[in-house]
C-alpha cells in the first residue's frame, strides 16, 4: 500500500512505505502536524586519537566522529490493525527492530525497541541510540529531567555555571533522562518518556536522540579495569519510548499524567482460578 | 509466610550506580542481578498472601516474569485462568492487557461477569500468539478478570495484513 499509518481518536502516525520510517506525526485533537523522521543509529566508540587517548568506556561516552552511522536506510514492516490494536512492525536489522502502538483511547504514541546482541566483529565498539528529527526551530535549547529532581533547560554547548570551552561536541552535550527530554518552538512540543534512565541530547535544532545500548571493546581507564562488554554473545534489550505531541503550553498535563502511569504502571498477577475461599480466621 | 525485607535490601543495594549503569566489572553486576531476583521470591509470597485476603480467595498466583517477551506457561496452557491488575496509582485507570496464548479464542469477562471486548494477535515476530484485552482498574484496588477458551468457535486471530476489522 502507498498509504502506511496507524490512527486512533488522538493520534495519527504515518510512515514512508518506502523506507518504512516514522516519517510524520498528527495531533488530531488539537490539528497539530509535525514531520517526525525516527530512525537508529550508533556511534563508533573512539579508541583514543591525537587530541586524547581517552577511549569510550564503561564511564565514558566518546564516540571517534561527531555523526553517527544509521543502523539500515529502511526497514521491512508488518501491519497489524484490529479493534484493539494498531501496530507498525519495523526490522532495521538482525539486532535492531521497533514496534510502533497505538491503543484506542491513547494520546501517546508507544515505540517498543529491542536492540541486540550489538555485533562487534568489525572491532567497533557501538552506542546506539534512536533519534527524531523535526523541524522545529528549537534554538539550541531542549529539557531533561536530571536525577530524579525538576526538569532543567539545557542549551548546547553552554553550561550556566562558567564559561564552557566545548572539547566534545556529542558527548558535551549529553545528559541525563531519568523519565523525558523534551523540545518546543514556543508553539508546538514534542515529548518522549522514557522507561528506564537513558543518556539523552538535541545536537541539532529539532533533533532529539537517547541512547538505547551500548557495546564497548575497551576498557576506559576509570576504575572498571575491564570494557562494557557482556560475556557470550551480548545482551538484548528491550524498552519503550512514549511520544507526545501537544501544544507548548499545555503539553505538561499530558506528559506528566502519562509518566505517573508509567513509574506507577498496573502490576498483573495471575491465577489458575478455583481457589479456596480465604477467611483471615 | 513472605517478607519484603529481602527485596528492600537488594532495593538499598541497587541504589549505588554501578547496578545500573554498567560501571562495575561482569561479576559484580551478575550478583546485583542474583541479590533482585532473591528478594523477589519472598516479596511474590507477601503479595500473594496479600491478594488472598483482600479478595477473599486462597489462589495459586503465578507472577509471570517474561511478559516482556511474550513468555508465560500458564497463560499458554490454561483453558481459562483469572488475571489480577493492582493499580498504585491514586486514581483510575483503563489499561490495555497482554498476554501470550496459544489458542486463538476467548472469552474475557469483567469483574462483573460481562464479557468485555477481546482479540488475539500474531506476533510478526515470532509467530506467537498474544491475547489483548483492556481493564479498567480503581484507584489503588484491583480488577480480577476471568479468561476462558472457547472451543470450536472460529478463529478470531488477527492476520498482519492492514486491513481494518469490524469491532466486536
Amino acid at each position: 500500500s502507498r498509504v502506511l499509518d496507524i490512527q486512533n481518536e488522538y493520534i495519527r502516525a504515518r510512515f514512508d512505505p518506502d523506507t518504512g520510517f516514522l516519517v510524520e506525526l498528527e495531533n488530531l485533537e488539537q490539528n497539530l502536524l509535525l514531520p517526525v523522521r525516527q530512525a537508529f543509529y550508533w556511534y563508533n566508540a573512539s579508541v583514543g586519537n591525537n587530541l586524547s587517548t581517552q577511549v569510550s568506556g564503561a564511564y565514558i561516552f566518546r564516540p571517534n566522529r561527531q555523526e553517527p552511522l544509521i543502523v539500515s536506510h529502511w526497514a521491512q514492516t508488518r501491519v497489524v490493525k484490529t479493534p484493539l490494536v494498531q501496530e507498525v512492525h519495523q526490522n532495521f536489522s538482525a539486532w535492531c527492530s521497533q514496534v510502533v502502538r497505538l491503543y484506542p483511547g491513547q494520546r501517546h504514541l508507544e515505540l517498543e525497541w529491542t536492540v541486540g546482541p550489538i555485533p562487534v566483529g568489525d572491532g567497533w565498539g557501538k552506542e546506539v541510540i534512536s533519534r527524531f528529527d523535526t523541524v522545529l526551530e528549537t534554538k539550541g535549547l531542549f529539557y531533561t529531567d536530571s536525577n530524579g529532581r525538576e526538569i532543567l533547560e539545557r542549551r548546547r554547548d553552554y553550561r550556566p555555571t562558567w564559561k564552557l570551552n566545548q572539547t566534545e561536541p556529542v558527548a558535551g552535550n549529553y545528559y541525563p533522562v531519568n523519565s523525558r527530554i523534551y523540545i518546543r518552538d514556543g508553539h508546538v512540543q514534542l515529548t518522549v518518556l522514557t522507561d528506564r534512565s537513558q543518556g539523552g541530547s538535541s545536537l541539532r535544532d529539532g533533533s532529539v536522540e537517547l541512547m538505547v545500548h551500548r557495546r564497548l571493546l575497551k576498557d576506559d581507564g576509570r576504575g572498571v579495569g575491564e570494557p562494557l562488554l557482556e560475556e557470550g554473545s551480548g545482551l538484548w534489550v528491550r524498552g519503550r519510548h512514549l511520544v507526545l505531541l501537544d501544544k507548548a503550553q499545555t503539553a505538561a498535563t499530558g506528559h506528566r499524567l502519562q509518566a505517573e502511569k508509567e513509574v506507577l504502571a498496573p502490576q498483573v498477577v495471575l491465577a489458575p482460578g478455583g481457589g479456596a475461599p480465604y477467611h483471615l480466621g | 509466610s513472605g517478607d519484603s525485607a529481602p527485596l528492600n535490601e537488594a532495593m538499598a543495594v541497587l541504589q549505588h550506580h554501578d547496578a545500573v549503569s554498567g560501571t562495575s566489572r561482569q561479576h559484580v553486576a551478575n550478583d546485583y542481578a542474583r541479590q533482585l531476583a532473591a528478594g523477589w521470591g519472598p516479596c511474590e509470597v507477601l503479595l500473594s498472601n496479600s491478594l488472598a485476603r483482600l479478595s477473599g480467595s486462597k489462589e495459586d498466583f503465578t507472577y509471570c516474569r517474561d511478559l516482556n517477551i511474550s513468555v508465560c506457561p500458564l497463560t499458554q496452557t490454561a483453558k481459562s485462568f483469572q488475571v489480577t491488575i493492582y493499580n498504585p496509582l491514586g486514581r483510575k485507570v483503563d489499561w490495555m492487557v497482554r498476554l501470550p496464548v496459544s489458542e486463538r479464542v476467548f472469552d474475557v469477562r469483567d469483574p462483573n461477569g460481562t464479557i468485555v471486548p477481546s482479540d488475539v494477535v500474531i506476533l510478526p515476530s515470532s509467530d506467537g500468539l498474544e491475547l489483548l484485552f483492556s481493564a479498567s482498574v480503581p484507584a489503588l484496588g484491583f480488577s480480577i478478570y476471568s479468561v476462558t477458551q472457547v472451543p470450536g468457535r472460529r478463529p478470531h486471530a488477527h492476520s498482519r495484513q492492514p486491513r481494518s476489522q469490524k469491532s466486536w
